[in-house]
């Protein structure tokens, strides 16, 4: 038997603009998590300060072994009634899943120096994918954090926004990036922007 | 592992955002299946800075509905990707079950033949195998069998690419169709996106989920993830 022909995904799917929305900066790096030394850290905040705060939502894997960063992120908008909530910090290379306290205090360690750097306590959500069951390299991740902030490393761009989406891939043939522009009945147009990555462990159940 | 964000610059309340969220979740991310695995770290979330300057959408708003479907079939798109790159998949498979007794019965058998290895194994091959489809829909864990009538249940291919016939009848009021055109049935099958239909005859609910094949990448790529 034999498969289809291979296909270009990337050329497929992969789009070559974008209309993000307003108030949103995104910054990517290499950490050296991933071995490969491709991006493994991106961080999205809004840097929007009026009209109104910003609201933030989340569903989470149903598996009975939840990662550290879904305990704390779903620990951060309980806290805040997912009120205020203005960044989130993914890596990936490592999922920092089935670590214990140990995971735990890492995948906090992530958001209090996000957080520490908007000066806002509980305001960023955070994310890992990549290899269970091993240690988070937070001497990596904290440079990279640093790096990203001191240098002012953040974009609001096609290509910044497309490299955000690169940082958060595992096993991906591709980055999963899409907006689009939407019209109210008011006439006031507002927009969507969406990431995702995922190949491999695909059948989610979430809640 | 399924990661995902969504950001708006519409002001939505959050327990509004929270609601629409879990919408929008329930008819896309959580309708498609690459290999059956959930991860431990599964998360999509979404933010709304309110940056565009409109009144706040909330459950009430006469905006509400508009926004909340826009978001689904957002989540839809991005959702879609997603399979589209399962590990070694060639073939992007679209499950739809309609006629259902209820929406549940249809989501779980959908889900079913989404995430049998021998349907999708089959669909790699090419192979028009409605055996392994009618097993997937038996085997489905529902709370009971108040939606399956074997004398009713149809199964075929649908053709993706506007060609006719568009469907390929592969069972028909529960009687296989032994003189399948398997010309007809190679040539569907060859086209990168494929719909199974599966209609259950005993109910008006309908329920989609998305899958892709299973070949040999997929386990070429899985073999060695941790070392």
């Amino acid at each position: 038997q034999q498969g289809s022909k291979m296909i270009d995904k990337y050329a497929l799917y992969v789009p070559k603009s974008g209309v993000f929305p307003k108030g949103f900066k995104v910054a990517s790096t290499a950490t050296g998590v991933k071995k490969n030394g491709n991006l493994d850290l991106g961080i999205i905040v809004n840097t929007n300060k009026c009209h109104h705060q910003s609201s933030a939502a989340a569903v989470f894997t149903t598996n009975k072994f939840k990662a550290a960063p879904v305990l704390v992120s779903r620990r951060v908008l309980e806290e805040t009634s997912g009120k205020n909530v203005n960044a989130i910090v993914v890596n990936s290379g490592c999922a920092n899943s089935v670590t214990g306290e140990v995971g735990l205090a890492d995948a906090n360690e992530m958001v209090g120096l996000v957080n520490s750097k908007l000066g806002v306590e509980n305001s960023t959500l955070v994310m890992s994918t990549g290899v269970i069951g091993q240690r988070l390299q937070m001497d990596k991740i904290s440079q990279g954090i640093d790096k990203i902030f001191s240098e002012n490393e953040f974009g609001s761009d096609f290509s910044s926004w497309l490299n955000i989406a690169k940082s958060i891939c595992t096993t991906d043939t591709f980055p999963k990036l899409i907006s689009s522009e939407f019209t109210l009945p008011n006439g006031v147009k507002y927009t969507l922007t969406g990431m995702a990555k995922g190949a491999g462990m695909i059948c989610p159940n979430m809640a | 592992t399924l990661l995902g964000f969504i950001v708006t610059d519409l002001p939505i309340e959050s327990h509004a955002l929270q609601k629409m969220l879990r919408f929008s979740t329930e008819r896309s991310f959580n309708c498609i299946s690459v290999d059956g695995d959930m991860s431990t770290n599964d998360t999509i979330c979404m933010i709304a800075n309110g940056a565009v300057d409109t009144p706040e959408i909330t459950e009430s708003s006469p905006y509400y509905e508009q926004v909340k479907e826009q978001v689904t079939e957002f989540g839809k798109r991005l959702a879609h990707l997603v399979v589209r790159d399962g590990e070694g998949a060639t073939k992007f498979v679209t499950v739809n079950v309609k006629n259902a007794l209820t929406f549940e019965d249809a989501k779980i058998i959908a889900e079913s033949i989404s995430n049998s290895s021998l349907v999708k194994t089959a669909l790699y091959g090419k192979d028009a195998n409605w055996g392994r489809i009618l097993c997937a829909i038996g085997y489905a864990k529902l709370q009971n069998l108040s939606s399956l009538d074997v004398e009713k249940i149809n199964v075929s291919f649908i053709a993706t690419d506007n060609s006719e016939p568009r469907e390929l009848k592969l069972v028909v009021n529960g009687v296989p169709q032994l003189e399948i055109d398997e010309e007809r049935a190679s040539e569907i099958l060859a086209l990168t996106d494929l719909e199974v239909l599966v209609d259950l005859g005993t109910g008006k609910e309908e329920a989609q989920f998305w899958t892709c094949d299973l070949s040999h990448e997929y386990v070429t790529i899985n073999g060695d993830y941790r070392s």
